[in-house]
């Protein structure tokens, strides 16, 4: 259960703030299956990364399961994030030194899983890139980076998965297969939270929920 | 006018040959705004970055109004990718120690045209940015840097655009507002090719080409 109450970001640069997030309070429970829309500038990747305790909260509170989250110093978040969640970041962030496949393995070597190699390979299968698992990112289009990102996230088959914008890069039929993924994982018990700016994405998911300004703007059930 | 024949890529990596491009035909005429569509890994970004001068071909010939490209060093092809290019990078390639307005400057200084500072200010006014003029890439949202970078493409008035999926990260409003400014843009004489994924995007160009595992499967004129 993720409970988020009243919560504010205020960016300060030198003299200048800028209040990416004004109060927002959203619950999402077990097993959803929702999508983040709304337009650029308008807060959903600074509301992910503190769903995601890549960051903390200027004011308000964040309960994941029953830890509150938004106290907490970075160990204690690291060792949150590591063990519940899967990140899916907008700009992907895979270190260029490793290959694709050294890249979806390192989230289980942290987490003492075995068989790493074998698993990475597995989930870059799921994303249709095992022909691709020796390139480096340099040497990946940029669907195909993303598409690593997003085996790394799911590699260890974490209870939460967040992507922020994970389909951006692709064409239709290849992006509706990572949604297929996606629903598949959901089917099976996996919460799953999607920032998109596609429509035809946002329908695979059953809850849409729209941010303007750093507020939401509305929270609705596909359908309603 | 852009005339490519029989272009060819093929990325070595070690003992492993990928074979990215495979015999590229076509003409671009000035004054066309055209979409170049296909999977993910299918060659597009390879072969807007031959058309941009910013990689040249394995076999073929490339001729940009009258020049060789394909067999130029890296001088020359820098001289006529500033003089004749804006590019928009899939990756956004932005400088992260400058500010979005003085990354829209760089291009102008190098040029040697004056008043860069209020000339990257009006082209941040174009992509809807004016209020974020100060920031620097870190410090802006996905899609701000993508049309941080867009504004930087722009702001020489080059004859040729090429636009590497410029509204992946844009929500529906602003995609279309970044649409229009390359269709006026086009109106006043700019040449303008485009890789988008988004079927809505392409509808805004009169030529669509589409690739496949590094081949043209289909280029026909809007409405055909
Ligand atoms: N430097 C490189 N070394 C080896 N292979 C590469 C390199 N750059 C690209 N490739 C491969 O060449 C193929 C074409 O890449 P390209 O970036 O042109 O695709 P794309 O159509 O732009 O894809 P996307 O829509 O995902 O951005 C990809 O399968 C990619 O893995
Ligand atoms: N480190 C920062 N310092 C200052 N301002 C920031 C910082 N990070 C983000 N911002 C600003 O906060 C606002 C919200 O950013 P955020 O990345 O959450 O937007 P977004 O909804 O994800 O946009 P996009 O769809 O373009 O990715 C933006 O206007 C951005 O300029
Ligand atoms: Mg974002
Ligand atoms: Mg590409």
């Amino acid at each position: 259960l993720i409970r988020v109450r009243e919560v504010s970001k205020v960016y300060s640069m030198g003299d200048v703030e800028v209040a990416a997030l004004k109060g927002i309070s959203l619950d999402v429970l077990n097993g959803e299956f929702t999508a983040i829309m709304g337009s650029s500038g308008s807060g959903k990747s600074t509301l992910m990364n503190i769903i995601g305790c890549l960051d903390r909260p200027t004011s308000g509170s964040y309960l994941l399961d029953d830890d509150d989250v938004a106290g907490m110093n970075e160990v204690e978040l690291a060792s949150i994030r590591n063990r519940k969640i899967g990140f899916v970041f907008q700009t992907f962030n895979l270190l260029s030194r490793y290959t694709a496949r050294e890249n979806v393995e390192l989230p289980l070597i942290y987490a003492g899983f075995r068989n790493a190699s074998e698993r990475a390979l597995k989930a870059l299968k799921e994303v249709g890139l095992a022909h691709r698992a020796t390139h480096k990112p340099t040497q990946l289009s940029g669907g195909e980076r993303q598409r690593v990102a997003i085996a790394r996230a799911l590699v260890c088959a974490p209870p939460v998965i967040l992507a922020d914008e994970p389909t951006g890069n692709l064409d239709t039929k290849t992006g509706d297969e990572i949604m297929a993924l996606f629903e598949a994982l959901n089917e099976r018990g996996t919460t799953i939270i999607i920032v998109t700016h596609e429509h035809e994405i946002a329908q695979w998911c059953r809850r849409v929920i729209q941010i303007r300004d750093g507020a939401i703007l509305s929270d609705k059930l596909k359908g309603e």
